[in-house]
């Protein structure tokens, strides 16, 4: 199956 | 001249901060399909290590393949890496694309 949206996850540490 | 192939780094990160420093973007099945490092924190033990850049593709996490990870379970890996007290360090598989 094709990627799905890009959700523009990001995850500080 | 021929162009080096994308060199995958060993970085050791000491847990020498209440933080790790960083922040990361994408995992599988999104554009990104392995964590890219978005963040470098100043005062953060990644920052203190000195060898982490931004852009930085990370491959492994303490031996841990990140490919086919979610995001949300590369985070929890390396949340967990940074967490626990088994080990004063985390150990990064990172590479460079276009280096």
């Amino acid at each position: 199956s094709p990627p799905k949206e890009y959700e523009d996850e990001v995850t500080f540490f | 001249s021929p162009v080096p192939a994308p060199t995958a780094t060993l970085v050791r990160v000491l847990k020498n901060s209440n933080t790790l420093g960083i922040a990361i973007e994408g995992g599988a099945n999104t554009r990104q399909p392995l964590p890219r490092i978005v963040t470098i924190q100043k005062g953060g033990s990644a920052h203190n290590c000195g060898q982490l850049r931004v852009g930085q593709i990370i491959l492994e996490v303490n031996g841990i393949s990140l490919k086919g990870q979610e995001h949300k379970d590369a985070a929890r890996i390396i949340a967990e890496a940074f967490k626990t007290k088994e080990k004063d360090h985390i150990d990064f598989l990172v590479f460079e694309p276009g280096l």
